[in-house]
């Protein structure tokens, strides 16, 4: 459902620095695999995730979404696919600030006119563990709970391309226990998973590990059955 | 140090609710500890943190900060106090958007009329490994690179009083052993140190733990030697 092939992403600073932050990257994600990307701080993991959400164009490289070059898709269409088909847990959850817990998770399914917006969304934000805080809006609750409302918000359109940018890292070890486990469970309805993190328990959960290291791609095997 | 009596902090969210982030921590820290504070998501770590740094206030209960009652100093008083002797890293790194990262680890500098300025800033971001993304803002630089800027920011200023809330939870296992062994020095150098973090690891270079559930301190023991 992923394949990139020399993708290169280089971000220019002022007249004299050039940082590349992907410098040649060939991934292949089949349907339904749950990958986990690792990598040190800086690495491009973020970068690349942007990129195969389709939030962001590679300065070089080809993307193809279930087939189709994204360079050649319609902003109508890449609309589209960001709404639903894909899930995108931002590292920064990128929460609408003036906005309820309940209302940030209800927006996707109200941009595609879902009916029983409302009650989907509770049910989303009681599967992060969250329904007595569905009135707050992002600075009347703490960075693990903004954190999982970004989580909730995510899966309420059940899409089938999860896409993860360190959904744990705020978490005390039981909550990221809960949401690793509800993320096992979409993937096992089907989903297709794509997980960043720099936490090896968390890695382990998943039957692939691909490693970036100075936007390279280093490592790229199966693990034993998680 | 640090002497909390009753602390208590309770949030009103419109007419109906209210939430009681704290509901009377008694904390006292002495000069030269390392104390980690530990807790599930959203039981009233940052909201602590925060009055102990005197960025916010208690509903009731008292504070003193090396003797003296935090409710009676002057806004001058509670200035000089963030500025030079508490150095704090935000658990969302609060950097300024519009500056670089050598400018914000240099604005605390500026703010005490320290000379040499600049040239401890470079320093401070060497310290942290990022000596190449002095002049990047933090929307140019990755989240481990914008908690590390935060990190240099609150130790530039050598405060004798440092509140890390999370200063690790972006990081890679490297780059976090590297921070902590900065932290540990700054320690040693006399420093009082006050870290919140959910990771157990982390925890663990404590020579106390302190942990919060729901707004109550439920345990607080030495560590083995670290
Ligand atoms: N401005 C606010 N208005 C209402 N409730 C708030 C506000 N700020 C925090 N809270 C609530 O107070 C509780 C404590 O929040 P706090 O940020 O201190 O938790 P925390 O222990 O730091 O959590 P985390 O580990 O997720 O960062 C949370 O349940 C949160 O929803
Ligand atoms: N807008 C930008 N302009 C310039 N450089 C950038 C920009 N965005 C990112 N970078 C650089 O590109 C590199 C990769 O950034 P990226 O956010 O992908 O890293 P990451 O692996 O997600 O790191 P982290 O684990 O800290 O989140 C970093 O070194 C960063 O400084
Ligand atoms: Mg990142
Ligand atoms: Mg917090």
């Amino acid at each position: 459902v992923i394949e990139t092939c020399q993708l290169v992403k280089k971000y220019k600073l002022g007249a004299a620095t050039e940082v590349s932050a992907l410098r040649g990257i060939d991934l292949q994600v089949e349907e339904g695999e749950f990958v986990a990307i690792m990598g040190p701080s800086g690495s491009g993991k973020s970068t690349l995730m942007n990129i195969i959400g389709c939030l962001d164009v590679p300065t070089s490289g080809t993307y193809r979404l279930s087939g189709s070059e994204v360079s050649r898709m319609s902003s109508n269409q890449l609309a589209d696919l960001r709404a639903g088909k894909i899930g995108f847990i931002f590292q920064s959850f990128n929460l609408l600030p003036r906005t309820t817990a309940l209302e940030n998770v209800e927006l996707p399914l109200n941009y595609q006119g879902v009916p029983n917006a409302r009650k989907r969304a509770e049910e989303a934000l009681e599967w992060v563990g969250l329904s007595d805080r569905l009135h707050h809006r992002p600075n009347e609750l703490s960075i693990g709970q903004q954190q999982r409302v970004a989580i909730a918000r995510a899966l309420v359109t059940h899409p089938s391309l999860i896409l993860a940018d360190e959904p744990t890292g705020n978490l005390d070890t039981r909550a990221s226990q809960e949401i690793m486990s509800l993320l096992q469970t979409v993937h096992r309805q089907g989903g297709t998973l794509v997980l960043i993190t720099h936490e090896m328990e968390i890695g382990q959960h998943a039957q692939r590990v691909v490693r970036l290291r100075d936007g390279l791609l280093v490592f790229d095997e199966s693990v034993a059955d998680p």
